[in-house]
C-alpha cells in the first residue's frame, strides 16, 4: 500500500510473512498462493496450516491460533518437515 | 520418524568427516568434542563409525556461515534457523552440515548448544529427515530444556536410523546367551570361535582388535584385559583391518579401509589418517588384511586377500616385485589372513579361529593354535 503502514497493520503484515514464508518452506505450500494468504480461510492455506499442526503436536484448528504462531517463532532447524 | 524421499543413506560404514571452519562462540576443542559426542550418540546404535580428517574432502564438512553462504538455503540472522544439513549421496553438498553463525553456540543451554543441535543436524546427514515424536530429537524445533547430562536418543531416533543402517555389531560384552561352552568369565575373550580383526604388538604387550573393543596382553601376565578402543583412542574406528608397530619408530599403525593413523602410545599422531595409497599401493587396493614388521628385515609385510606386498620402511616405498602369493613365501598359512604379529622370533597369522606360528628362518608352520590361545583359557 502507498501510505506507511501503522503499528499494528505492520505487525499484521510481518506476520503474514512469517507465515507465508513458514509455509512454503517447511510444508511444500505452493508459492503461487501468495494472495491467499492474506486470506486466512483459503483452502490451500488451511490445510498446510492443518498439516504443520498435526505435525507439531499442536491442536489442528486450521486457524492461525496464538499456539501455532509462537511455534512458527521459535528456533528451528532449517530443513523442510515434508517433502524434498 | 522419517527419512528423505527415496531414502537416501550411505552405502559404507566408515565414514569421515571434516570442521572445514570454527565459530569464535566457542574454543576450538570444544567445536571439536560437540561434533565428536555428536557422531558417538549415532554411532552407538548402528553399525557406523567415523573418523576426521582434516584436509581435503570429507563425507560430512560441517561448517559454520552466516546468510547466504553457498547453497540454496541462505540463512536468516539471529534466531529461526539455527542449522540445516544434506543427506546422504554423492553430489557436492550431502552429507554436510552447515551452522548458522548468527546464533550464540554454547556449550551450554544459555546459548544454542552446540552438541544438541549437531547431533540433530547430523541425524539428517546420515539420512533421517524430521520427526513429529516431539520427544525425539529429530524434533524440528530446538528445545533448551533438553538435560544435557543424561541425553539419550529416543526410541524414535533410534528406529529411525536403524531402518537405513540396522543395530550395531554385537560386541563381546554385549550380553550373550548363556550356552553351556561358555565358561563364567568373559566369554567372548574364551569362545573357541572368536577371530580378530588385527593384532599388533606395542611396547612388548599385545593388543588384540575385535570390533570396538580390543584386549591388551602383557607377556608377563596370563589374563589379557579388556578395553574399548575409544577409551584410548576417542577418534580411531573400531572393527578395523590391520595394525603393525614399527618398533624402530616406536610406532603403532592402524588401517581401517582405506586410511590408516599413526600411534605413539597412546599418543594419536598428527596429519592422520592418511590413505593407504601414498605408502604405495594401486587404486585396487581398498583395504589392508594384515600387516607386520620384519625387524631383522626392516620391512613390513601388507597382505591383501591371497597375496601380499613388501614396504621398505627406510625407503618408505613398496618393494618391486610385489604382490606376491602369501602361500608361496609363508607355506601352510592363510589363504586369507585376518591379523599377524612378530613374537619370540616367530610370526603368529591368524585366519577365522585358526592361529598358525610360522619361522621365518626355517620357512614353516611350526604350530597350529586356536586364534585366543594368548588368553590361556
Amino acid at each position: 500500500s502507498a501510505l506507511p503502514l501503522n503499528g499494528a497493520a505492520r505487525d499484521t503484515d510481518d506476520t503474514m510473512d512469517l507465515v507465508q514464508h513458514y509455509l512454503e518452506h517447511y510444508y511444500n505450500l505452493p508459492k503461487d498462493t501468495k494472495q491467499f494468504v492474506r486470506r486466512k480461510d483459503s483452502s490451500p492455506v488451511v490445510k498446510k496450516i492443518q498439516e504443520m499442526q498435526k505435525f507439531m503436536g499442536l491442536t489442528v484448528t486450521g486457524k492461525l491460533d496464538s499456539d501455532t504462531l509462537e511455534m512458527m517463532r521459535k528456533p528451528r532447524c532449517g530443513i523442510p518437515d515434508v517433502g524434498e | 520418524f522419517r527419512t528423505f524421499p527415496g531414502m537416501p543413506k550411505w552405502t559404507k560404514t566408515h565414514l569421515t568427516y571434516r570442521i572445514v571452519n570454527y565459530t569464535l562462540d566457542l574454543p576450538r576443542d570444544a567445536v571439536d568434542s560437540a561434533i565428536e559426542k555428536a557422531l558417538k550418540v549415532w554411532e552407538e546404535v548402528t553399525p557406523l563409525t567415523f573418523s576426521r580428517v582434516c584436509e581435503g574432502e570429507a563425507d560430512i564438512m560441517i561448517s559454520f556461515a552466516v546468510l547466504a553462504h553457498g547453497d540454496f538455503f541462505s540463512f536468516d540472522g539471529p534466531g529461526m534457523v539455527l542449522a540445516h544439513a544434506f543427506p546422504p549421496g554423492p553430489q557436492r553438498f550431502n552429507g554436510d552440515a552447515h551452522f548458522d553463525d548468527d546464533e550464540q553456540w554454547t556449550k551450554d543451554t544459555s546459548g544454542t548448544n552446540l552438541f544438541l543441535v549437531a547431533a540433530h543436524e547430523l541425524g539428517h546427514s546420515l539420512g533421517l529427515g524430521h520427526s513429529d515424536n516431539s520427544e525425539a530429537l529429530m524434533y524440528p524445533v530446538y528445545n533448551p530444556r533438553t538435560n544435557l547430562a543424561r541425553f539419550r536418543l529416543s526410541q524414535d531416533d533410534v528406529n529411525g536410523i536403524q531402518s537405513l543402517y540396522g543395530p550395531p555389531p554385537a560386541s563381546p560384552d554385549d550380553p550373550v546367551e548363556p550356552t553351556k561352552s561358555a565358561s563364567p568369565k568373559t566369554p567372548a575373550a574364551c569362545d573357541p570361535t572368536l577371530s580378530f580383526d588385527a593384532v599388533s604388538t606395542l611396547r612388548g604387550e599385545i593388543l588384540f582388535f575385535k570390533d570396538r573393543h580390543v584386549w591388551r596382553k602383557s607377556l608377563r601376565t596370563l589374563e589379557p584385559v579388556f578395553y574399548s578402543i575409544s577409551s584410548f583412542w576417542p577418534s580411531l574406528p573400531s572393527g578395523v583391518d590391520a595394525a603393525y608397530e614399527a618398533t624402530n619408530k616406536d610406532i603403532v599403525f592402524i588401517f581401517k579401509g582405506n586410511q590408516f593413523w599413526a600411534i605413539r602410545g597412546i599418543e594419536m599422531q598428527a596429519g592422520y589418517p592418511r590413505s593407504i595409497h601414498t605408502l604405495g599401493f594401486p587404486a585396487t587396493v581398498k583395504k589392508i588384511d594384515a600387516a607386520i614388521f620384519d625387524k631383522q628385515k626392516k620391512k613390513t609385510y601388507f597382505f591383501v586377500e591371497d597375496k601380499y606386498w613388501r614396504f621398505d620402511e627406510k625407503k618408505r616405498s613398496m618393494d618391486p616385485g610385489f604382490p606376491r602369493q602369501t602361500a608361496k613365501d609363508f607355506p601352510g598359512v592363510g589363504p586369507k589372513v585376518d591379523a599377524v604379529f612378530e613374537a619370540f622370533g616367530f610370526f603368529y597369522f591368524f585366519g577365522g579361529s585358526t592361529q598358525w606360528e610360522f619361522d621365518p628362518n626355517a620357512k614353516k608352520v611350526t604350530h597350529v593354535l586356536k586364534s585366543n590361545s594368548w588368553f590361556h583359557c
